[in-house]
């Protein structure tokens, strides 16, 4: 199924967007 | 990490994307954090489509943060 696939990769950019929010966040008071 | 916590954080990252105040983030938003994260346009792109649940182009606060808890979720299950 070609939705899941993509569901799978848009799951690993999504954590990799909230990562870096997070990260960037934590790195200011 | 409480409810309130996540709400806090959640809306603390829409502001972050919305900076005009406007109550929703649009694709250009989203493309203006390529400065500011390590994620290319096309990258922006995709988390913005993911976000954006009903296609309509517009990420409310609601469709945000339902994806900031799956991805929450996912992370704590992985």
């Amino acid at each position: 199924d070609p939705n899941m696939k993509a569901g799978a990769a848009n799951e690993g950019v999504l954590a990799n967007f909230f990562n870096s929010l997070l990260s960037k966040k934590t790195g200011s008071p | 990490v409480g409810q309130n916590t996540i709400r806090e954080k959640t809306h603390e990252f829409f502001q972050m994307c919305d900076v005009e105040n406007k109550g929703f983030i649009t694709r250009r938003d989203m493309q203006r954090l390529n400065s500011e994260l390590p994620l290319s346009p096309e990258e922006l792109e995709n988390v913005f489509d993911t976000l954006d649940s009903d296609g309509n182009g517009f990420l409310t606060l609601e469709e945000f943060s339902s994806g900031f808890s799956a991805f929450l979720f996912g992370r704590r299950i992985s």
